[in-house]
């Protein structure tokens, strides 16, 4: 669980590299170069992620999805 | 668009899953 959180913590701050604290659609779409994920799947990601729908993704928000995924693979 | 084709990497969890896979990979400095 510490080693999840941690981890997912590594993870937002790629997304967030103004480390404001939070994750905007516009970090995601800034991901795209570097992800091989086109402008709609970011935005699916994005919303499936952003929990309460306020347009902002937390670290929580972000550690929840994280969690899920890392549920999916094992 | 849709790249997915047939291995279901259209659905949420696949994209989920593919979002944070390139996201580790990015971070372990994989190419």
């Amino acid at each position: 669980q510490q080693m999840m959180s941690e981890k997912a913590k590594e993870l937002f701050t790629v997304c967030d590299a103004e480390e404001k604290g939070f994750i905007t659609k516009r970090d995601m779409q800034r991901l795209q170069s570097q992800l091989p994920l086109s402008p709609d799947q970011l935005e699916h990601v994005f919303d499936s992620l952003d929990g309460d729908g306020n347009g902002f993704l937390t670290l929580e928000e972000f550690t929840d999805g994280f969690g899920g995924f890392l549920g999916m693979r094992s | 668009e849709n790249k997915a084709g047939a291995g279901g990497a259209a659905t949420s969890e696949g994209m989920l899953a593919n979002f944070f896979n390139s996201l580790l990979n990015k971070k372990s400095g994989a190419p």
